[in-house]
């Protein structure tokens, strides 16, 4: 663990609690993707339920994995049950199959071995490098953002973000390198370069996010 | 065998 990795999960924890905050508050899901929030959902079953084959690296580790799941459930709950009549199907309209046939396919290709795990693993880190599209989509649809979805999503884009400098002090402290986790984590990262753009320099500055 | 790393990363 260092302070690269810790800092983006702890991001990642914030972007959950934005997003908890912004619903329950608002008692409504206006403006979230729940295809995107359906492909988190997925990642994290197929990355975190290796729990249920014995992968437990430390208490830290396993807690994080139990909440990310537990969350992302609760998440599809309240969008699709308690707060269903606030949702707009009609800009949540994003094809979720090629961006779930593209990860399977790539996970196929790039794995570190022909196995049901390691292929759901590499499934999963495909999957989350563009799991944000929809969300993005919707948002660049619409051409606004309420500012504690942007929050939340910058907070999501900064966990992944935060993830390059760990994998460079990785390799260069401990030889530690993960291609396909570095190559997809960057991907991610690039996804939300157009975003961070808008959020620097207008919510940041008081402004409203706006799409020119 | 397994170049896999450990997946001991979130």
């Amino acid at each position: 663990m260092n302070i690269f990795r810790f800092l983006g999960d702890l991001s990642h924890l914030v972007s959950i609690w934005l997003l908890l905050h912004k619903m329950t508050t608002s008692k409504s899901c206006t403006g979230i993707s729940f295809k995107t929030q359906a492909l988190y959902a997925l990642v994290f079953a197929t990355r975190y339920l290796d729990l249920l084959y014995g992968s437990w690296h430390s208490m830290y580790n396993v807690a994080m994995k139990i909440f990310f799941i537990g969350s992302s459930l609760y998440i599809l709950y309240l969008i699709k049950v308690p707060f269903k009549p606030t949702r707009d199907p009609a800009i949540d309209t994003f094809k979720l199959e090629y961006l779930v046939g593209g990860a399977l396919i790539m996970s196929l290709i790039a794995n570190y071995e022909y196995s049901f795990p390691e292929i759901l693993w590499s499934f999963s880190i495909w999957l989350e490098a563009v799991a944000i599209l929809p969300q993005l989509f919707i948002i660049q649809r619409t051409g606004e953002a309420e500012n504690i979805t942007t929050h939340y999503v910058a907070a999501l884009g900064a966990y992944r973000g935060l993830y390059i400098p760990n994998w460079l002090y990785r390799y260069f402290a401990e030889g530690f390198f993960d291609p396909i986790a570095v190559i997809a984590g960057i991907i991610q990262t690039v996804i939300y370069l157009d975003f961070f753009y808008i959020y620097f320099t207008k919510v940041l500055k008081g402004q409203k996010f706006e799409l020119p | 065998s397994t170049m896999s790393a450990d997946h001991d990363e979130l």
